[in-house]
């Protein structure tokens, strides 16, 4: 017999409340259990079959499909690809305010360079109090270089200037931090539009804080609107998130995640794992 | 977004030729999607919206009041009853120095919700004064130092000195002896599973102690925001709530959980990332945003 829908909807209830106090947004769930009765439409179930198991399992494949996107991303097999065409590899880094932008930026340069590249930063956060003190601090700890103009200046331009001293150097990845924005923020939208249009980069990646509710499918949606997210990065999973809101982002986006941010040292990035995500929110 | 407006659910409610069990059942079903889109916690949103449904359904209708009337009111009611109804004030004592503590978790907001309540106390002709005692973060003091000169509040902090309850105990002392009435201390980010940081921050309130704890919460935070909350309490007692980033599209039901947990006020708002981007709380106006 097929699957009852009262029976259906009693069980992925259960389910559904696990998502949401995971962070997992409100519209997403909604259309991943869309998805899962979907799946299961004209699927024969036996009368003693344990029907809890069966949408667990259909469950996970459809967090599966949307956390594997087709793209995965090995950002130092792309940077090796560059540094082969003697060009530097340009990731900028976008997100609404206090994500982690700025320290993940550090976390993916100590990366980079323990794997034998060489990088300099650009210090494209021209706006916010202290924000050219704290990325220099950083290049000051990792012994590499900067580029910075004053508080105030344009931000693109400082961009496009660590991209000309990074061709002019032979270095190979330019890090461009970028001030924290409000998505309802027209103007910031359009400033960060132009950073992107300026520099060219061969990433944009897309900074959500784990903490985030609901709002992380509006951020997302936003900033795709004005730029392509090809990548996003989820910071404070050590925060005790079980980081559905990399679903809620991965959903919006179609792009992979590509590191966790597990803490607030150099080390604490950390390989996306979609399958061990889905373990634990389903645990 | 179907369901997620609660005053488009209300409209129907005035538009429903009677309110009868299937109604209030239809208006419970879509009040929990929005306060859920809101990022209310979920186990409240069960609660909240079970005790509607029993009190619409159970209560004696009051003299005077519609059917319709009355769960207009009970929702109200349910929510509020969270918040206060009327905007809690920080409270503070003239002729002595007062100590503001801020505590949060990373990026919530702290370093510049500190310089918007000097601001704020200074507008208003209190002799302020800011700490910087978080020598963790690269260019916390820059930060501060930066904002503070914005708004011509002096500032105390030392970027040789790592220990940060010195840098407190030093700057306190300063700034007591010079008079200063407001003295705001800023701290680094922490979260609940930090627990030497939550452990440094118990420390510093027993050798500070602080007149206020105040606890930042940003709008954006989901389902953990009452898990955090019940963490900073339960290490030092929080004595209000700064509720940062309401600028943005999040509608802060988050906070709501952690006051909800805490029964803590939220005092301030934080709507920008300017110096002059603070209000005081209103909860009715939060109960609008709240629904949508
Ligand atoms: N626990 C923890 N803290 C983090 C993590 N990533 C960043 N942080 C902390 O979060 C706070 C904000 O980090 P920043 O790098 O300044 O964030 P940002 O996005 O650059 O902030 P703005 O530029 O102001 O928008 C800092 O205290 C960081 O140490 C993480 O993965 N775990
Ligand atoms: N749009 C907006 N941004 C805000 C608001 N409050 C703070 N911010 C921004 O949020 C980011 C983080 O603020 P901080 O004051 O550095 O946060 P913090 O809690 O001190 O961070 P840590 O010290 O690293 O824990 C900065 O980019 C601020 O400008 C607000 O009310 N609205
Ligand atoms: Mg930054
Ligand atoms: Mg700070």
């Amino acid at each position: 017999t097929e699957f009852n829908n009262e029976k259906l909807d009693a069980i992925l209830w259960d389910f559904k409340l696990a998502l949401l106090e995971n962070d997992v947004a409100l519209i997403v769930v909604d259309q991943i259990c869309e998805n899962v009765k979907q799946k299961l439409r004209g699927v024969e179930i036996g009368r003693l079959d344990d029907k809890k198991k069966i949408v667990k399992r259909i469950l996970n494949e459809v967090l599966y499909e949307i956390l594997q996107t087709n793209e995965n991303i090995d950002l130092l097999d792309l940077v090796s690809k560059k540094r082969m065409a003697k060009e530097p590899f340009i990731i900028v880094f976008v997100g609404v305010n206090g994500t982690g932008k700025t320290t993940t930026i550090a976390k993916i340069a100590k990366l980079l360079l323990s794997n034998g590249y060489s990088v300099v930063l650009a210090a494209s956060d021209t706006y916010r109090a202290g924000s050219i003190e704290q990325l220099e601090s950083h290049a000051k700890r990792l012994g590499i270089r900067m580029v910075k103009h004053t508080y105030g200046s344009d931000a693109a331009a400082v961009a496009f200037d660590a991209i000309n001293h990074a061709i002019a150097s032979g270095i190979n990845a330019v890090l461009v931090d970028t001030a924290g924005r409000m998505q309802t923020n027209r103007n910031l939208m359009f400033e960060m539009q132009k950073i992107v249009k300026v520099t060219d980069p061969d990433l944009v990646v897309f900074v959500g804080d784990a903490l985030t509710g609901n709002d992380a499918v509006n951020q997302a949606e936003e900033f795709n609107k004005y730029i392509k997210i090809d990548a996003s990065i989820l910071t404070k999973i050590d925060a005790d998130s079980k980081g559905g809101a990399s679903i809620s982002i991965a959903y919006v986006t179609k792009k992979p995640t590509m590191y966790l941010g597990i803490g607030q040292s150099y080390d604490d990035l950390e390989q996306f794992n979609p399958n061990f995500l889905i373990e634990k929110i389903l645990a | 977004r179907l369901g997620s407006s609660l005053t488009d659910a209300i409209r129907k409610i005035i538009k429903a030729p009677i309110v009868d069990e299937s109604v209030v059942n239809e208006l419970v079903k879509d009040f929990q999607r929005a306060l859920l889109q809101a990022d209310v916690k979920v186990q409240l949103v069960l609660e909240i919206s079970e005790k509607i449904r029993k009190r619409t359904l159970n209560e004696q209708l009051p003299r005077g009041i519609s059917r319709r009337e009355h769960l207009i009111k009970v929702i109200y009611e349910e929510l509020t009853t969270f918040l206060g109804d009327i905007p809690a004030q920080i409270r503070i004592n003239p002729g002595v120095s007062n100590i503001l503590m801020l505590v949060g978790v990373q990026g919530s907001g702290k370093t510049t919700s500190a310089a918007k309540i000097a601001r704020y106390f200074q507008k208003r002709g209190f002799k302020t004064a800011l700490i910087c005692a978080d020598t963790f973060r690269f260019g916390a003091f820059h930060q501060l130092q930066q904002l503070a000169d914005k708004t011509n509040v002096p500032m105390y902090g030392d970027l040789n000195e790592k220990n940060s309850f010195k840098i407190a105990k030093k700057g306190i002392e300063k700034f007591r002896s010079e008079g200063y009435e407001i003295i705001i201390l800023d701290t680094a980010g922490r979260h609940k599973n930090e627990e030497s940081l939550i452990k440094d921050m118990k420390e510093l309130a027993h050798i500070v102690n602080p007149d206020e704890i105040i606890l930042i919460i940003d709008a954006t935070i989901g389902q953990q925001a009452s898990i955090q909350a019940e963490a900073f309490h339960e290490a030092t007692k929080i004595g209000s709530v700064f509720l940062t980033k309401l600028d943005g599209s999040a509608r802060g039901g988050g906070a709501l959980s952690a006051v909800a947990s805490i029964k803590t006020p939220i005092k301030f708002i934080g709507m920008g990332e300017g110096i002059d981007a603070i209000d005081t709380f209103v909860p009715s106006r939060f109960v609008g945003r709240l629904l949508g």
